[in-house]
């Protein structure tokens, strides 16, 4: 089963 | 003040249809480049930059940078009150409590106008680093948007592989597997059709077809679309219009 990843560990909060 | 003249007001409104299902609320940051919006989708998995350059209004003024808080449904409301020939005017005062928008049809016998409420909008903003991607397909965003409603019946996600040969959309499904693959013909008569492949290394990559079918809302504001692509960081598909652009960012699925 493949999992959805987030986009919270790529991109940095500034 | 913001003052922004759109002598198109269709492409506000094209540009309304491409995120308001995606993002429901979001800060239109106003400055001299024109006005940007960046947001991500409430589940984190999909992000929405646009850029509107003040070069594609006429005129265009904004002496101090604003961020005009927007609920994008109620906006998407007033725009259909505007004709598609429509020019759009947006105005707000640095107080920015409401965003103003005037209506002219093109025998300027017929004005509407209208206010939108605004809201405050903590919204953070996400550093997107620059990537330099492994692969870049450069399509038809027609062709694109057909792909995914097409793959769509069999699957809810996709497989992208991307060769020097072409780019191949799979999906696999409890009905049964399809597969559309695209094979690279830069030198077809027809350049808006053609499918064009840069490619530093192979990729293949999986994706949400229900996010990309939802991107692809943006196909009326260009004819082309691009898809860049490397292992393990999110997809970038991006419309560019004559004057800005609106990129979708989409984390990948992993796993087998």
């Amino acid at each position: 089963q493949q999992t959805q990843t987030t986009l919270d560990s790529f991109f940095d909060s500034t | 003040m913001l003052e922004a003249r759109l002598q198109t007001g269709a492409l506000l409104k094209k540009v309304l249809e491409a995120i308001k299902e995606l993002i429901t609320d979001a800060n239109f940051d106003c400055s001299d480049n024109g006005i940007a919006l960046q947001a991500m989708d409430n589940s984190h998995v999909a992000l929405v930059a646009l850029l509107l350059r003040h070069d594609g209004f006429e005129p265009y003024r904004c002496d101090r940078s604003l961020a005009l808080g927007v609920n994008l449904v109620s906006l998407s409301k007033v725009l259909r009150c505007a004709g598609n020939d429509d020019i759009i005017t947006l105005k707000a005062d640095d107080t920015a409590d409401v965003l103003s928008l005037t209506f002219e049809n093109t025998d300027n016998d017929r004005i509407s106008e209208y206010e939108l409420k605004l809201m405050d909008i903590d919204s953070e903003h996400l550093g997107i680093p620059d990537t330099t991607y492994e692969a870049v397909v450069q399509m038809s965003s027609a062709e694109f948007a057909r792909i995914c409603k097409d793959l769509q019946v069999l699957s809810d996600s996709v497989q992208i592989d991307v060769t020097k040969e072409g780019v191949k959309f799979g999906a696999k499904g409890e009905l049964g597997s399809g597969a559309v693959t695209l094979k690279q013909n830069g030198n077809v008569d027809k350049e808006e059709e053609a499918t064009l492949i840069e490619l530093q290394q192979n990729v293949s990559l999986n994706f949400s077809l229900k996010y990309l079918v939802n991107f692809t809302k943006a196909t009326p504001l260009a004819s082309r679309v691009s898809l860049s692509m490397s292992s393990e960081v999110p997809l970038l598909v991006e419309y560019k219009m004559e004057a800005g652009y609106i990129r979708y960012y989409l984390a990948p699925k992993i796993g087998e």
